[in-house]
């Protein structure tokens, strides 16, 4: 009963740990791609100025 | 892409502290399992 | 006896896992970076281009 009890201890710190990591993981990505979205917008108006200019 | 990386950084260093407490967490379970048996 | 053999096991276990749960984060952040460089690099690639047309 205690090894039964030790071994649901240790999933449940695992599965917790898994969580944890897929949502750091899934926002870094949101981040990422936010990122590159303004960076790129930027590029663009910058280089729309210097055409009309 | 620096600041990103430094709010990666400080992100990363939060997730830890959250691994280590789950970690710390187990730890203490397991314990209180081998003194109750 | 027995107990105390699974305690430290699991222990050692789920520090394996959050020690490549770590160097997974620090590749997938220098990844990241690397992607932000080339999109941006490549969006002024083509903006020089379409300017010079």
């Amino acid at each position: 009963a205690g090894l039964e009890e030790m071994k649901e201890q240790y999933m449940k710190a695992v599965e917790k740990i898994k969580g944890d990591m897929l949502r750091y993981l899934q926002e870094s990505k949101e981040r990422a791609a936010e990122l590159i979205k303004t960076e790129v917008l930027k590029e663009r108006q910058d280089t729309a100025r210097r055409m009309r200019r | 892409t620096t600041r990103f990386l430094e709010e990666e950084t400080l992100r990363s260093q939060e997730l830890l502290q959250r691994l280590d407490a789950h970690i710390q967490s187990m730890k203490l379970e397991n314990s209180n399992t081998v003194c109750k048996y």
